[in-house]
């Protein structure tokens, strides 16, 4: 028996808003510890990771560990019959082929149950080795996303650079190049806004502008965004889930010409 | 244009 209530339904709905477009099917694992899923797009070269803490649930009982396939086209499909302010319960019986996801309004006058099929989905599961990476930047999720969004209508590579300098973002295309450079500014009013490199080395990786756009949607998550980067490892795109856990994307880098 | 690698080259099997 599995039951996770989940005041805040509206990081599920952002959750799958940020992935579905990037993964069709997936295996949501389900522990004592909490909610999780790892998965490959169908080009395997880009994994997301999602931990949901069973801490951020407000009744979170899983009573043996379950793994639920869902497509997550259909999955999102529901969650967006779910109000930005309801509370989503997901629920699954031992054994069963279906989940439920309940949808209660926050005055409790509307209450909505939703019953998907579950999928067989033969999913390798990667171990993700720790690493220490070169550099790490932290910046706002929004600014992160407008480089990506503007440099792909100019080149469909970006090559993110780190140095002392800072943290350079270029394309080239058919009509030019563009460098965007951010330097560490950590003098700002809030700290969300802030931009800083912690780099040991200086590292310089190329990667598909395509898979970076399509991680920005998980921009509505976390205002800001942690990028860990090391020669001859994926790129970790990460975006914390306040409180409750994290989203990951990792990207494998293009060769260098 | 530069050849995509795979995330499977960089992490194996669970």
């Amino acid at each position: 028996m599995l039951e996770l209530r989940l005041v805040q339904g509206s990081l599920l709905k952002k959750v799958l808003e940020s992935i579905k477009d990037l993964v069709n099917d997936a295996n949501f694992d389900c522990s004592s510890s909490g909610f999780s899923l790892q998965a490959m797009d169908s080009s395997h070269v880009a994994l997301v990771a999602l931990l949901l803490r069973s801490e951020g649930f407000e009744h979170y009982r899983c009573d043996r560990n379950m793994s639920m396939g869902m497509n997550l086209g259909n999955m999102s499909k529901m969650l967006r019959c779910a109000g930005n302010d309801d509370i989503i319960t997901i629920k699954a019986d031992d054994g069963s082929d279906t989940v439920t996801f309940m949808f209660e309004s926050p005055t409790q006058d509307k209450i909505s149950d939703f019953e998907m099929k579950l999928m067989d989905i033969d999913s390798e599961h990667l171990g993700i080795p720790e690493a220490e990476y070169q550099s790490i930047v932290t910046m706002p999720s929004a600014e992160f996303a407008r480089i990506c969004k503007d440099l792909s209508g100019i080149g469909d590579t970006v090559v993110i650079s780190v140095t002392k300098e800072g943290v350079k973002f270029s394309t080239r295309g058919d009509i030019g190049t563009a460098n965007i450079v951010c330097r560490q500014n950590t003098t700002v009013d809030k700290p969300e806004e802030a931009t800083v490199i912690n780099m040991s080395e200086p590292v310089s990786l190329t990667f598909a502008l395509r898979y970076m756009n399509s991680f920005t949607k998980a921009t509505t998550l976390s205002n800001t965004v942690t990028i860990s980067l090391s020669s001859e490892l994926p790129v970790v795109v990460e975006y914390k889930i306040a409180e409750m856990g994290y989203i990951r994307f990792y990207l494998a880098p293009k060769i260098e010409e | 244009v530069n050849p995509q690698r795979q995330i499977t080259s960089f992490f194996s099997k669970a």
